[in-house]
């Protein structure tokens, strides 16, 4: 399977529409402190099915909205589309293009869809079992999870090994 | 089940130390341990690592960059086990010198080749090996969007 | 002793304002706020912290660079009130870009005036910034050792 | 007070004798990954008095003696000297160069000494007190330092506002 692109729309910091395509075998994402980069890895984990506010460096969950500026009101929901091209039938569907989507309302609803039908949380999750993606995955890496990992925080060498094996 | 974890397990230890030889010397010595062999599903796993020659008592005692690299090791190991459509990297490379950043974009560009991998970094070493990058700004306060980057261009433009 | 611990939090709360400041933009906010204002000596002391225009509900929402930048600005802030004859700063500037790298070091220049400052480092933006460098390498397998190390030659050698 | 010099032998990768001088307002310690550089960092700290083996990034206080290569044996102590310019009297003694020294031997005994005289690790904190020098100082600032603020890991902030204050 080919990741196509990441639309985010009212996430955190990406207010308005932004479209990111990832065609290539390998994408640079760069910028200063502050401007967003992490926030677009949130939303990668978020839109697979990320329950764990801590995970998104959120005290609770509906901080995750954009939350407004001096100059622009908060948004009303945060909606995050990952695309995919099914090379290999790799997902379990005769689709070729897959998007995956989740929506948070402020009031505190929540929404999912693949290819834009509604769906459960559960048939996201299910959509990428067996690929080694997810959003507890040892395919998205950060610093504090390389300190986890040297310090065996709460076993975290053991889940991996697990998710692995 | 306790056979198949061992199998897996086996194998992870040896893609560990093929890419730990990788990040240091073909002649490095290192190590995964199952703390209680007795109980293979439930032991702790312990890492030995000893980088250049160097003998330290538990991985505790190496530098920030060394313990980075170790652990990327173990990552990788797992990876090449079981390897997924796509990898995000967040600024792993922080703590790594030239030398290593140069190690550590070899081995992705290697991985690349059955991945697609989604780098963020500070780091002008790292920059310079991908393809094509987005530089995120925010032009306006407060709010991100997305700009195309090259990272040749833009070092002309700087000298 | 609670008189003598508040006078020294309200300098440090000024300082810490002024320090963000110069680390951030002239027109940021920022505060240090006792928890618990009945229980001085004891009280959780907390942070908030708002850059550019950016309203985050706590500091946990910053990205990784601006939490360093933060925490930096209240360890300086605790320094000006009582300097200390030299400050040792070990690779605390891995999380920064190029322009807060510039800041940083511009920080440094300031407090050197009246303290002297070790400063280790990977990122060229600080090399350049001091004045003096060694170079620590380990020519002989697991043995360091000392080399004086000038960037601007280093740099001229590298091109 | 001015700091002047430090010498290292045998404490950690420095298995030789060791000098760097710092006479400048801002020293740079660059190099490899690996190389020594936060072992210097480690070594102030130690000469100051830091009995926290953990905060030397070590299981045991004997670790931090050179424990040898495939080509060199294990040294017998761990010996750190640091030279200060007793400026402006900072120090309450009536010397005007100061030298501060710690050697652990192998089999566990300490020495301590104040120009090359001997007397108790007392002293030496003695020495230090109300400079903002200690091994426990706010002036040896590294990332995990700065995590701990962020976190307020074991009311960190609180201990630094006591010692500052
Ligand atoms: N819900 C939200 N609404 C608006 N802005 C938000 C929201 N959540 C987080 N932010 C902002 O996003 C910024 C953090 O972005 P991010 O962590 O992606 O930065 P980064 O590019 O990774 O930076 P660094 O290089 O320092 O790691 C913070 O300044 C924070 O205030
Ligand atoms: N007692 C000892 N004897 C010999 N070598 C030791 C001893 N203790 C630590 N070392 C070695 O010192 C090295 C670590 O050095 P140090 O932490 O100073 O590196 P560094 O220059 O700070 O690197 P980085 O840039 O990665 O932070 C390790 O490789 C470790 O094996
Ligand atoms: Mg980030
Ligand atoms: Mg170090």
């Amino acid at each position: 399977m080919r990741l196509q692109s990441i639309e985010l729309k009212g996430f955190k910091s990406f207010a308005e529409r932004t479209v990111i395509h990832f065609n290539q075998n390998m994408t640079g994402i760069i910028g200063p402190n502050g401007c967003g980069k992490s926030n677009i890895v949130d939303a990668i984990r978020w839109v697979l099915g990320e329950q764990k506010s801590s995970s998104l460096r959120l005290k609770k969950m509906d901080n995750l909205i954009f939350n407004g500026t001096q100059k622009r009101k908060p948004a009303g929901r945060a909606e995050v589309s990952l695309t995919f091209e099914n090379t290999k039938n790799l997902l379990p569907t005769e689709f070729t293009t897959v998007v995956v989507t989740r929506i948070l309302y402020r009031e505190g609803s929540s929404e999912y869809r693949i290819n834009n039908v509604p769906c459960r949380l559960k048939d996201i999750s299910n959509l990428f079992l067996d690929t080694g993606i997810g959003s507890d995955s040892y395919a998205i890496i950060e610093l504090s999870m390389i300190g986890d990992i040297l310090k065996d925080k709460e076993h975290s060498r053991r889940r991996l090994f697990e998710q692995a094996a | 089940a306790t056979e198949k974890f061992m199998e897996a397990f086996d194998q992870i230890r040896e893609n560990f130390v093929e890419v730990f030889r990788t990040l240091f010397t073909p002649d490095d010595q290192c190590d995964l341990i199952l703390q209680d062999p007795n109980d293979p599903l439930e032991s702790r796993i312990d890492i030995t690592a000893k980088p250049k020659g160097k003998r330290p008592q538990s991985i505790d005692q190496l530098s920030g960059g060394e313990k980075s690299l170790t652990a990327l090791a173990l990552i990788f190991a797992l990876y090449l086990l079981k390897p997924a459509p796509f990898c995000v990297l967040d600024e792993v490379d922080a703590p790594l010198d030239d030398n290593n950043l140069g190690k550590y974009s070899d081995l992705i560009k290697r991985f690349s080749e059955q991945s697609q991998f989604i780098i963020v970094t500070h780091r002008k070493v790292t920059m310079a090996a991908v393809e094509v990058a987005y530089g995120i700004t925010m032009q306006q306060r407060g709010i991100s969007m997305v700009v195309p980057f090259n990272f040749s261009e833009w070092e002309a433009a700087k000298n």
